[in-house]
Order: structure tokens, then C-alpha cells, then sequence
């Protein structure tokens, strides 16, 4: 699965998601990334895209719960994405990028690891995969 | 504040990725980051933005989405995608596309050019058609690298949602790291 989450100066919000799904699934499988709300979400809080276990991202509407906390208990976006893939998806089944409005950037994940890529305007950029 | 951009490839990747594998998926990220940035200080709308830059990604068949989308049980692709604009909520998706070069721009396509949210397989793929976007044939998709992946996970009997070796219980390490080797294209 490939995403990519923006955010503008102005701070309007995007979201996409493209995948092949998982190896060897049953064909006529559709998993997360094409269902609104678990793997591609955007409104005017954040803008997510997930990757994973489709039925684990589904199951749990990952992208737009990130999105909810956000709007409804006023976390963070760090804290809302966080507590999404670290408390409320079984570990080593899901990774999300997010922005929001204010310009902020999370990429967390609860598998081994994640190919990842950010930057900022003010010149910040990070490639990774790993944890430190 | 100023704009901000974050893409991914897919999770699950295994501690074990050798370099070989690594180094040109890093590479590719930098690469699509890049195209990021620039149209982000080219004012270019963050819609734009993130379709510009999973097209890329697309393109580029160390990702499982397009040129290097996995295979079903039967051996075939099928390939899905959604892109969400924050400001309106608009939103499209598009699933089960088996010729379509760039599924997230049928999504886009979708939203703006139909009623819809969502289609899927032969009603999206007459979609693409209508609305002229570039198709090829499947084979186009399947690479080498996908077939072999496919026929490991067929081995192990199981659903791989990474492109880690199948676990045996000869080796103890591989059983208790279940992406023990070969590199991620997480679903």
C-alpha cells in the first residue's frame, strides 16, 4: 500500500491511498484502502492514510477515528494517531501517516516498521523505515 | 504555519530487509517526497498534491499499489484506491481495477466526474474507459518478484500481509519474528 497525506499554508487538507491489496487474497477482496474512513480520511481537522491488515484498519475505521478524537476529545494530533495504533489496533497490524491543519505530522506504526516519508515548510524532511 | 507532507509505502517491514532492498525503496520515498515538496511550494492544491504524488508511487514497483500491486490466489491483480478532500469532504474510491495505470486518478475521477463515492471492478473499469484514462494490459502489473511471493504465501497456506519468507518451525528466530525475512508490501 502506497498513501500520502497534505496540508497547505492555508490549511486545507488532502488525503489518497492506492494498494494491490494482500498477497494472495481471494479475489473480489476489497480491503481498507478504498473504504472511506478506515484507510484514506480528510476533513478540516487532519488528513490520514493508513496501510496494514485491510480487515484490522476496516474493523476499527482507523483514519477517521483518528480523525474523531481529534474533533471530539480536542487531542492532539500526535496523541489522537498514537492512541489509535498503539491501544486500539492489535499490534503489528497497522501504520498511519497524518497531517493537520495546523501543520503537524504523525507517522506512527505498531508493526516492525513502516516506509515513511515527511517534510515541512520551514525545511524539516525524514526518510525512514525503522525506529531510531 | 507553512504547508506539510507525509507518504508512506507500507508497514511490516522486517528488521531483516536486506540493503539491497532497502536502499532503493529509500531512495524511491526521497524521490516522492521531493516531487511533494516542490509542488507544495508551487502553491499546488494539497488534493493535487497527494494525487500527483501516489501517482508516483504507483509507478514505481518496489510498492504494493499499481506496477507492483501483489496478486489474489488466482494469480491476478486487483488494485484499489480512495483520495478525500478535507475542505468539502469530497471524496472517491475505486476498487478491483485490473487495467488501470493510476487507480488513484480514477478515484479522483469518481468523485468529481460522478455522483459516487465507490466503483468497483467492471463498472469502474468501464468508467476508466469512458473517461479516457491510461489502462494496459493486467500482465502489465504481475512482475516476477509478485509471482514468487505469491507462491510462497501459497505454500505457507496463509494470507501474507507482508513479503515476509513463509515461517518455518525449523529456524526458532523466524517463528518468533513473523516478518522474518524478504522486504513489505503490507495490503
Amino acid at each position: 500500500t502506497v498513501g500520502c497525506v497534505a496540508v497547505d499554508s492555508n490549511g486545507n487538507l488532502a488525503s489518497a491511498t492506492s494498494t494491490g491489496g494482500l498477497v494472495n487474497k481471494m479475489v473480489g477482496r476489497i480491503g481498507d484502502t478504498s473504504v472511506i474512513g478506515a484507510g484514506t480520511y480528510a476533513n478540516e481537522l487532519c488528513a490520514v492514510s493508513a496501510t496494514g491488515v485491510g480487515e484490522v484498519i476496516i474493523r476499527g475505521t482507523v483514519a477517521r477515528d483518528v480523525a474523531a478524537l481529534m474533533e471530539f476529545k480536542g487531542l492532539s494530533l500526535k496523541e489522537a494517531a498514537n492512541i489509535v495504533i498503539h491501544e486500539r489496533t492489535p499490534k503489528g497490524t497497522v501504520g498511519l501517516v497524518a497531517v493537520s491543519a495546523a501543520g503537524d505530522i504523525a507517522m506512527p506504526y505498531n508493526t516492525p516498521g513502516m516506509f515513511r516519508a515527511s517534510a515541512t515548510e520551514d525545511g524539516y524532511s525524514e526518510v525512514a523505515i525503522w525506529s531510531e | 504555519m507553512g504547508w506539510a507532507i507525509a507518504l508512506h509505502g507500507g508497514a511490516g517491514v522486517p528488521y531483516s530487509l536486506p540493503p539491497e532492498r532497502r536502499q532503493p525503496r529509500e531512495e524511491a520515498l526521497r524521490h516522492c517526497l521531493q516531487i511533494g515538496i516542490k509542488a507544495l511550494n508551487s502553491k499546488m492544491t494539497p488534493l493535487d498534491v497527494v494525487e500527483l504524488v501516489v501517482r508516483e508511487l504507483e509507478n514505481i514497483p518496489h510498492f504494493n499499489a499499481g506496477r507492483g500491486s501483489v496478486l489474489t490466489n488466482k494469480g491476478t491483480i486487483e488494485m484499489e484506491a480512495s483520495i478525500m478532500d478535507g475542505n468539502t469532504m469530497k471524496c472517491g474510491a475505486v476498487s478491483g481495477l485490473t487495467t488501470v495505470v493510476n487507480a488513484v486518478s480514477l478515484a479522483r475521477l469518481v468523485m468529481e466526474n460522478t455522483p459516487h463515492i465507490y466503483l468497483a471492478f467492471d463498472g469502474a473499469e468501464e468508467f476508466a474507459r469512458q473517461q479516457g484514462v491510461e489502462t494496459v494490459d493486467s500482465s502489465h502489473f504481475i512482475t516476477e518478484e509478485n509471482i514468487e511471493r505469491l507462491n510462497q504465501a501459497k505454500e505457507a497456506n496463509r494470507v501474507q500481509i507482508d513479503y515476509t519468507q513463509p515461517i518455518y518451525n525449523d529456524t526458532k528466530s523466524e517463528t518468533e519474528t513473523p516478518f522474518a525475512n524478504g522486504d513489505s508490501q503490507t495490503g
